[in-house]
């Protein structure tokens, strides 16, 4: 579904270079649940961030669905992203003067599809996240595990292909964890190809391969047999 | 050094409130290490904002070092939290236009601390977060977990007699977790109260006393032998 070819990624802050990511070399299976672990810093966000269309490699190639990336203009990536990507934001990334129902919808008000059904389906995911009470709380009003659950909702909405999910348990208790674990199998299961960054060992079993990521490079790959 | 008699919590939404807490009774002891837990949703940030002076509770008393917090005005609740609270936010709320080392220097800056004594401090707190590279770094960037970091060193930066810490390794690997569990145990050898609510295990286990919060009640208090 994806190659990451010889991919680097670096921040220029001008008076200092960051090597987020050293040269990624890594095919990314349609169907597969791919595991991305590492070190605070070593580039998980970054990478996945790349996979999201949300930013472009300093050097490297990444072909999506047989289609270099590079050659895309910003209206094919945006209706890429919206059409085919779900991504849940290590820090949510939620919109504060929405609520929960308005932030959910938005990928699909982008999709074109009608007030009706997306405020349905919206209220849907909501209530499969356990949050059929806190419908019409602003981000502000919701507890951090809470806006954590409807970045996921979100992310879900325009039923994507490939989801990329960074660290989506890490402000969740374990029961609330494994929830979200349980609904990623799910969609898997129905085809959806998953990426997922976690600090999560519980998060990591449901891998079908871990990548190791140290400093920028990949450091190791596992294989579950 | 603080108790909590009976402590109630609303949030009233207009059309529907929300009773984030029902009725906590909670003494903190002097130098313990008290660790709460439970479900996203029950209550556990809420708490830790009224134990650190930054909301109020609906009915009850909280009373620290032998003051009742509802006998103190505005200017007396911040000078309270600034010498003697550090609190590590479960979303940082770090200052998006001060780079890592500003962030640390603020609660030195409000408590009168000299420019050249406050940013030696910051750095070595940064430095000791393993972040001595990254000290002229906005927030932006920094990954989840740097940010994390540098939540935590703010806390620290006047030596405060009580630690708030709510969900201090969400965004962190297993290694860099437990550099922060062993800093908080440092740091109660030296004196310092701490109560951090956490969803990891690793963390709970350096507690005096679990306390288990449900739907806004103390559920169980468990205490170490
Ligand atoms: N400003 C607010 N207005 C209305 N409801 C609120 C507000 N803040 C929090 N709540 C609600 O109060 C309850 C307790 O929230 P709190 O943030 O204390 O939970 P928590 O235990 O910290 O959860 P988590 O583990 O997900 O961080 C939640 O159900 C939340 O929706
Ligand atoms: N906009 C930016 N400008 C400069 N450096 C950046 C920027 N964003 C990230 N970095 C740096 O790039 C490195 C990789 O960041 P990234 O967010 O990918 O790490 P991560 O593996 O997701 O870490 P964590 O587990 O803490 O979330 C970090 O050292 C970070 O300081
Ligand atoms: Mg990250
Ligand atoms: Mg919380």
């Amino acid at each position: 579904l994806i190659e990451i070819k010889n991919v680097t990624k670096v921040y220029d802050l001008g008076d200092v270079k960051v090597n987020a990511l050293r040269g990624i070399n890594l095919d990314i299976k349609e169907g597969e649940i791919l595991v991305i672990m590492g070190p605070s810093g070593s580039g998980k966000s970054t990478l996945l961030h790349l996979l999201g269309l949300l930013d472009k490699p300093t050097s490297g190639k990444i072909i999506l669905a047989g289609k270099d990336v590079s050659s895309m203009n910003d209206n094919e990536l945006a209706k890429m992203r919206n059409r085919f990507i779900g991504f849940i934001f290590q820090q949510f990334n939620l919109l504060p003067k929405m609520n929960a129902v308005e932030n959910v919808e938005l990928p699909m008000v982008y999709a074109g599809i009608p007030k009706k059904e997306r405020t349905k389906r919206a209220k849907e995911l909501l209530k499969k996240m356990g949050l059929e009470n806190r419908m019409h709380h602003l981000p502000s009003q919701l507890s951090g595990g809470q806006q954590q659950r409807v970045a996921i909702a979100r992310a879900l909405a325009n039923s994507p292909k490939l989801i990329l999910a960074d660290e989506p348990t890490g402000n969740l208790d374990s029961k609330s964890g494994d929830m979200i674990i349980n609904i990623l199998k799910d969609l898997n299961k129905q085809g959806m190809t998953i990426v997922v960054v976690t600090h999560d060992s519980e998060v990591a079993k449901i891998g079908d391969r871990v990548v190791h990521i140290k400093d920028g490079n990949i450091h190791e790959i596992e294989v579950k047999e």
